[in-house]
């Protein structure tokens, strides 16, 4: 199965 | 001090409909460019971006920096008491306490006028990355809205596959399966129903069909919708509206087998 994944792994806190 | 005067309010009445859902306190971040908005979901999983461009307003003043921290539930309660042809005027001081809406009817002589108390929104601001996109699908909203809620009804997943053969929406759930493929597709009469795909390499992504029902809350604001994918980053769903504003959604993909 396909597990859901964070935005925030994706775009960086500024 | 703060001052923006839109035609309509049922500008501001849809765009804070679409997203009241997924995000509940935000900053409005004025500037003189426009008033900005950005907000992750409570699990981090979407992500909003609006930009009211200082164009969409008429007239339009922002001396400094001003963020409005606004309850999006409050916002929704007071402009429910807006008509949709209401001019709305969106007033705040440099350091301010509460936010002033004003409704003007065009038709009668009537005025209303409410003060939305501000809160401090401690909110972390995510840098998004120029991306050139694998590929990119322009279509009708509403034909996005009727897949979306269609393959729902299936399951609680979606992969959007984009290849030169056109754009599938596919599912799996406990009763079946389903899909829907999309062609490019050109309408000359009615170039709102048009289906534009633009494709540098073959992507194929898996989304959470309850976030992109979600994002379709936008529908109303523009004929067509821009999705915009590349393999292994978030989705951009996107809805423009006039002057250059747009209302857009990322949503992170689901990764692994």
């Amino acid at each position: 199965a396909k597990s859901q994944k964070s935005i925030l792994g994706f775009f960086q806190k500024k | 001090m703060l001052e923006a005067r839109l035609e309509q309010a049922n500008l501001l009445k849809k765009v804070v409909d679409a997203i009241k859902d997924l995000v509940q306190d935000c900053n409005f971040d004025c500037n003189d460019s426009g008033i900005a908005l950005q907000a992750m979901d409570n699990s981090h999983v979407a992500l909003v971006s609006m930009m009211l461009k200082s164009e969409s307003f008429s007239p339009f003043r922002c001396d400094r920096n001003i963020a409005l921290g606004i309850n999006l539930t409050s916002l929704t309660k007071v402009l429910r008491a807006a008509q949709n042809e209401d001019i709305l005027t969106l007033k705040a001081e440099d350091a301010p306490d509460v936010v002033n809406l004003v409704f003007e009817s065009a038709e009668s002589d009537r005025i209303s006028e409410y003060d939305i108390k501000l809160m401090d929104i401690d909110q972390e601001h995510l840098g998004i990355p120029e991306t050139e996109y694998a590929a990119t699908i322009s279509m009708p909203s509403a034909e996005f809205q009727r897949i979306c809620r269609d393959l729902m009804a299936l399951s609680e997943s979606v992969s959007i596959e984009c290849s030169k053969e056109g754009v599938k929406f596919a599912c799996q759930g406990d009763i079946g399966s389903g899909s829907v493929t999309l062609r490019s597709h050109t309408n000359v009469d009615k170039p709102e129903m048009n289906v534009e795909i633009d494709l540098t390499e073959p992507v194929s992504l898996t989304f959470s069909l309850k976030y992109l029902v979600g994002f379709c809350k936008a529908s109303s604001l523009s004929g067509q919708v821009k999705l915009c994918l590349s393999n292994e980053v978030p989705l951009l769903v996107e809805y423009a509206l006039a002057n250059n504003s747009y209302l857009r959604f990322y949503l992170a993909p689901k990764i692994g087998d």
